[in-house]
């Protein structure tokens, strides 16, 4: 899965 | 978004404004570590980096853009502005922070996820984060009487890391595939170092007396 979907918390 | 997670998120914002309240309203840094605001700054640089490339929420680019003013004019306010940082003690905030940075950084490059800049600079911020509290807390045991906004904004900011681990059980129980050790471990080990701040802040709310931590 992208780097997006991963990071999605601060 | 789940409730553990915007009550985390809310409690990270709400130490960040304590600080600056603290800071900018009496003018004073009294018992703040620079160095753990030097590292913390560090961390969302090294965090928010996908902030231009990458849009997921409009809160989540707020927010962002919130910790990185906050954290970088807080350490601008510690070390420039001409009467708060003579309220700087650079003589007891002695933690030799820089020694945390690189072992977090080999680290990162150790253990992650992907081996992308992006990706070991994010787990980078993430192992950098989890210790970024320690010279606050050395600094805290030789202060010998902790003003009440420092005693919150430390409780604040160990909180919003404990919510956040309720958020990823949350998580992991609701979403197929949810599974990050890196960061699950690194932000518990994270909370840990606060448990015995938040034995003796709960043991100082509860007796009604001033917060003091063993030397």
């Amino acid at each position: 899965s992208g780097y997006v979907s991963r990071h999605d918390e601060l | 978004m789940n409730i553990f997670r915007l009550a985390g998120d809310m409690t990270h914002l709400a130490s960040v404004l304590v600080l600056l309240l603290k800071i900018h309203t009496i003018k004073s840094c009294a018992g703040i570590s620079l160095k753990t605001q030097e590292l913390y700054a560090l961390v969302f640089a090294t965090r928010y980096l996908d902030l231009f490339t990458d849009y997921i929420s409009l809160y989540n680019t707020l927010m962002k853009l919130i910790f990185l003013v906050s954290s970088f004019s807080i350490v601008w306010y510690i070390r420039h502005h001409k009467i708060v940082r003579r309220s700087y003690d650079k003589d007891q905030d002695t933690f030799r922070h820089y020694f945390l940075v690189l072992p977090c950084f080999l680290l990162a490059l150790v253990i992650n996820e992907k081996f992308t800049v992006k990706e070991i600079m994010w787990t980078f911020s993430l192992y950098l984060e989890a210790v970024a509290i320690l010279p606050q807390l050395v600094l805290l045991q030789r202060t010998r009487n902790i003003d009440n906004l420092t005693g919150q904004y430390v409780f604040l900011l160990g909180a919003y890391r404990s919510l956040y681990i309720l958020n990823w059980i949350y998580r992991y129980f609701t979403e197929p595939h949810y599974v990050h050790w890196i960061t699950w471990i690194s932000g518990l080990v994270q909370t840990l170092l606060y448990a015995d701040f938040f034995y003796y802040y709960f043991q100082s709310w509860k007796n009604n007396v001033k917060l003091e931590l063993p030397a």
